[in-house]
């Protein structure tokens, strides 16, 4: 089963930064 | 602040505290983003385009205060200290190598740390400009910035050269983000 999802640094920091503004819009 | 595991834990539950520990590091740089005067006046989508591509570049100038260049360690917030040997296991071990000797160079410079987040603030709006709409306006905010960043020079009178010296700091962290930004983190799904 597959345990990890698996992303680059670069991936993994556009999605925190879009989550992050979608939360204060 | 984050921790790497003890060296009983497997290198997959170093690999997840790694990964887990940039979470908070990227929310830090955006609150950071938003106190830097005029970066909330750009659009929404060249603030969110900036950060994208600047971020991991303002990430490894933060991290440079962890990194003990002379002896080769990294101290995280907690006060764990690795050896650069020991963290080599997380497979990182090019970008650490890079990461000493880039924080070796802007160490040596001694800035204060309201000129290092000045530098930071200079290094998220020279970052790549590919996504960016409103170019005009991230120019002349850079602009602002770099001239407020010439404190360093007015606080050293007698060192013309430490300015530029700062500044050819900006190819050194496109360079580290170019070559090390796709690197892996894996997250665990439960």
């Amino acid at each position: 089963p597959k345990t990890h999802r698996v992303m680059t640094l670069a991936d993994h920091i556009s999605h925190i930064i879009t989550q992050d503004f979608a939360r204060n819009q | 602040a984050c921790p790497v595991a003890p060296a009983s834990r497997s290198s997959q539950e170093v690999w997840d505290s790694f990964s887990q520990c940039f979470t908070p590091a990227v929310r830090e740089v955006v609150e950071f983003a938003k106190s830097i005067p005029g970066f909330q006046s750009l659009s929404q989508h060249d603030q969110v385009m900036l950060l994208k591509s600047g971020t991991f570049q303002v990430l490894m100038v933060r991290f440079c205060s962890l990194f003990d260049a002379k002896e080769r360690a990294v101290t995280f917030l907690n006060g764990q200290t690795y050896s650069l040997a020991s963290l080599r296991a997380l497979g990182m071990g090019s970008l650490l190598d890079a990461m000493f000797d880039f924080s070796e160079k802007l160490g040596s410079m001694g800035l204060e740390p309201d000129e290092m987040a000045l530098f930071m603030a200079v290094v998220l709006v020279s970052a790549d400009r590919s996504g960016i709409v409103d170019v005009g306006a991230v120019e002349q905010l850079q602009e602002n910035l770099i001239k407020a960043l010439r404190l360093i020079t007015s606080r050293r009178p007698d060192d013309s050269t430490l300015f530029p010296k700062l500044l050819l700091r900006l190819p050194d962290l496109r360079t580290l983000n170019n070559h090390h930004s796709d690197k892996l983190l894996a997250f665990r799904i439960d």
